[in-house]
């Protein structure tokens, strides 16, 4: 089951 | 961080600056929707929901404080500052944003990356955001005749909008696994919405005239 990525853009 | 996002940052925070201008030196927001003032300021709290849990960079952190209260700020100004409410364009701002804010939550809740929390907010948030000009926009339309800041202010928030599909080709061809498709689909959705504006932009800027919108 993939993580979601870290969101780093606003 | 590549110079197309940052290019796209700083003309967003342009154009909030902008807006702040023009609220403040002329003690007036006609032409501004203040539904899509008040989508934006849910757009950011909803998003950024991670300040409490994931730190990324003083940068992002300090850019997500400073657009949750410059938002909240021009909510505040259009609702509560008696001068600055009085000019509001009440009766043609009309747009019911309350079916916008409904659909892109039912949308991040079938389209979402996880199913928690955190990750259904920020979708929602991705969604609500590429549509939360639509207000504007009818607004505009229907005055007509578009003030200089306020076509300076939306010029500058479809510029964010293009920078970040840039940003995104740039990171898709040097990052081996850049891949987020709800915010680069709805990010691309609405960059199209501002097609229609800035070509008459582009128009009244060549011939050096007053921005006017067709009826």
């Amino acid at each position: 089951d993939p993580q979601p990525e870290v969101h780093d853009e606003l | 961080m590549n110079i197309f996002r940052f290019a796209g940052d700083m003309t967003h925070l342009i154009s909030i600056l902008v807006l702040l201008l023009k609220i403040y030196a002329t003690k007036s927001c006609s032409g501004i929707s203040l539904k899509t003032q008040e989508l934006y300021a849910l757009v950011f709290l909803t998003r950024y929901l991670d300040l409490f849990t994931d730190f990324i960079s003083v940068y992002n952190t300090v850019m997500k404080l400073v657009f949750i209260a410059s938002s909240l700020a021009i909510v505040w100004c259009m609702r509560m500052h008696r001068a600055v409410r009085r000019t509001y364009d009440k009766e043609l701002d009309t747009f019911r944003h309350y079916f916008l804010i409904a659909a892109c939550f039912l949308l991040s809740l079938i389209l979402n990356e996880k199913f928690t929390f955190q990750e259904i907010f920020w979708a929602f948030s991705i969604y609500l955001e590429a549509v939360a000009i639509l207000p504007q926009l009818v607004l505009l339309q229907r005055s007509g005749n578009v003030d200089n800041l306020t076509g300076q202010y939306v010029f500058f928030l479809g510029a964010y909008r293009a920078f970040y599909i840039l940003n995104w080709i740039y990171r898709y061809i040097t990052e081996p696994h850049f891949s987020r498709w709800i915010a680069c689909v709805s990010g691309i959705v609405q960059t199209a919405l501002y097609a229609d504006f800035f070509y008459y932009y582009f128009i009244s800027w060549k011939n050096n005239a007053k921005l006017q919108l067709p009826a």
